[in-house]
């Protein structure tokens, strides 16, 4: 049996709007731990792993492990529906996941807080999905720069109409986002840069050693749509690994965004 | 010019 309760319902929202491009179907991992979610794009570039621990739910109750195929465009469809109904407050809706007994369905309550007499409820098709599960190696990265999300965000759309693709190098002067396009060339570099009024703001460059990797724009701009989620942004890089674009979800857990770098043919 | 890799390239199958 699996039930849990989110009053953030609008967090799951931005979730599923984070990741529903990136990867059209996939399997949500129920556990006493958490709800959890591992898929690759269609082209297997990218990676993207979700973990909300069980703790950051109002209720969380889960019997036995189990695994929910979901269609996450028509989850997404869905939850919107919470946001667009006037009665239901969208920053707030509360949230119930019930799967049914054979597990073929899931049933999505929607419960406005401030008025209690409406209930809205969807049920969805669950669906078979083979999806494969990949070990990702706990690994000492180059390179680990946090910064703004929004900063971020900014910069990977700016690049893409220059550029199709991005160099990210950490140096000791700072990290630099380059691009080249027909039309020129764009570099932005960040530097660190902790002096600032919100811990949010700050840019901080960790590097044990000098790491320069190319990533495609198309996937970067994709995972920047979980900006949302997070104020800030942690980019984990080394030349041996995809990097690692990791959005952290208060008190819950996070969404990781695998990107395969560019190699040299 | 570089071709684009694979993460399964990276991460095994468990």
């Amino acid at each position: 049996m699996l039930e849990l309760r989110l009053v953030q319902g609008s967090l799951l929202k931005k979730v599923l709007e984070s990741i529903k491009d990136l990867v059209n179907d996939a399997n949500f991992d129920c556990s006493a731990t958490g709800f959890s979610l591992q898929a690759m794009d269609s082209s297997h570039v990218a990676l993207v792993a979700l973990l909300l621990r069980s703790e950051g739910f109002e209720h969380y109750r889960c019997d036995r492990n189990m695994s929910m195929g979901m269609n996450l465009n028509n989850m997404a469809k869905m939850l919107k529906c919470a946001g667009n109904d006037d009665i239901i407050t969208p920053s707030r809706p509360m949230m119930a996941v019930t799967p049914s007994p054979s597990c073929s369905k899931v049933q999505v309550r929607f419960t406005c807080c401030f008025a209690q007499d409406k209930i809205a409820d969807f049920e969805m098709k669950l669906m078979d999905i083979d999806s494969e599960h990949l070990g990702i190696p706990e690994a000492e990265y180059h390179a680990i720069v946090r910064m703004p999300s929004s900063e971020f965000s900014r910069i990977c759309k700016d690049l893409s109409s220059i550029g199709d693709t991005v160099v990210i190098s950490v140096t000791k002067e700072g990290v630099r986002f380059s691009t080249r396009g027909d039309i020129g060339t764009a570099n932005v570099v960040c530097r660190q840069n902790t002096t600032v009024d919100k811990p949010e703001e700050a840019t901080i460059i960790e590097m044990n050693e000098p790491v320069s990797l190319t990533f495609a724009l198309r996937y970067m701009n994709s995972f920047t749509k979980a900006t949302p989620l997070s104020n800030t942004v942690t980019i984990s890089l080394s030349s041996e690994l995809p990097v690692v674009v990791e959005y952290k979800i208060a008190e819950m857990g996070y969404v990781r965004f695998y990107l395969a770098p560019k190699i040299e043919d | 010019d570089r071709k684009q890799g694979n993460i399964l390239s990276f991460f095994k199958r468990v």
